[in-house]
């Protein structure tokens, strides 16, 4: 089974 | 005051195209060096990322930078009124309302003009850190186009794992399961090369579905460049001639 990750976990918000 | 003009719109057109079924409210930056554009998905698991370079256009002048905030769907079908052949003209004005966009066809006379209304969009901007990838792979991007689209219709994911000796896409799904594997070739017939550039393997997985709406933009290169990092996402990479670089970066598939 596998999850989608999010961009958010590897980019952070500038 | 901006103004672009770009001689070949088609290739504009093609951009627009090959981002509107990922993003829907983009800004534009315009800057005085070119135009550049970085939106997500809106589940957050796609971005794209334009850059485009001044010295690719025909004309630019851009005074000072610029957000364009546009409705991609609203763009997409402005673009439909632009003939292939066409020349694209983007203008807006300091503190503009509008983008003005001119098509104009110095062959048969015709000049197309439409003022498209700018929104305003409060978009979280994310900074993508400089990457080291340690796999990149350099692929015909209608042979990458067509083995997304082929290994779909057998599994939502695929796992894409590199090495020194060739690039894998594996399946497994209801149907069964295979792969397709590509070596490592620099024959003399340039669009038949893949090139692999590896220091470390990488093993991900991602949904096929994103590559499928990247891989529209396999119509404006020849070859499609992947960057695969083990910790990082996915980078589809397409190089514009002369103008500048379309990316998408796609998150993977995370096995619990």
């Amino acid at each position: 089974k596998t999850n989608q990750a999010r961009l958010d976990c590897f980019f952070k918000a500038g | 005051m901006f103004e672009a003009k770009l001689t070949e719109g088609l290739i504009l057109k093609k951009i627009v195209e090959s981002i509107k079924d990922i993003v829907t409210d983009v800004n534009i930056d315009i800057s005085p060096s070119g135009i550049s554009l970085q939106a997500m998905d809106s589940s957050h698991v796609a971005l794209v990322s334009l850059n485009l370079s001044m010295d690719g256009f025909e004309h630019y002048r851009a005074d000072t930078n610029m957000v364009l905030g546009v409705s991609i769907a609203n763009l997409a079908k402005v673009m439909k009124l632009a003939d292939n052949n066409d020349q694209i003209t983007l203008q807006a004005d300091q503190e503009a309302t509008h983008l003005k966009i001119i098509f104009e066809n110095p062959k048969t006379e015709r000049t197309t003009e439409f003022n498209l209304n700018l929104i305003t969009i409060d978009s979280e901007h994310l900074a993508i850190p400089e990457t080291e990838y340690s796999s990149v792979v350099t692929i015909n991007s209608g042979e990458f186009s067509k083995i997304c689209k082929e290994l779909f219709s057998l599994s939502e994911t695929v796992q894409i794992t590199t090495n020194t000796d060739y690039v894998q896409f594996s399946v497994e799904g209801e149907v069964g399961s295979g792969q397709v594997r590509l070596g490592h070739n620099d024959s003399e017939k340039k669009e038949d090369q893949t090139i692999l550039e590896v220091s470390e393997s990488v093993q991900q997985q991602f949904a096929i579905r994103y590559l499928n709406m990247f891989n529209k933009a396999s119509t404006l290169s020849s070859f499609t460049r992947l960057c695969l990092h083990q910790e990082q996402p996915l980078v589809v990479e397409f190089k514009i001639d002369n103008l500048g670089v379309l990316k998408y970066f796609l998150a993977p598939k995370i096995s619990d």
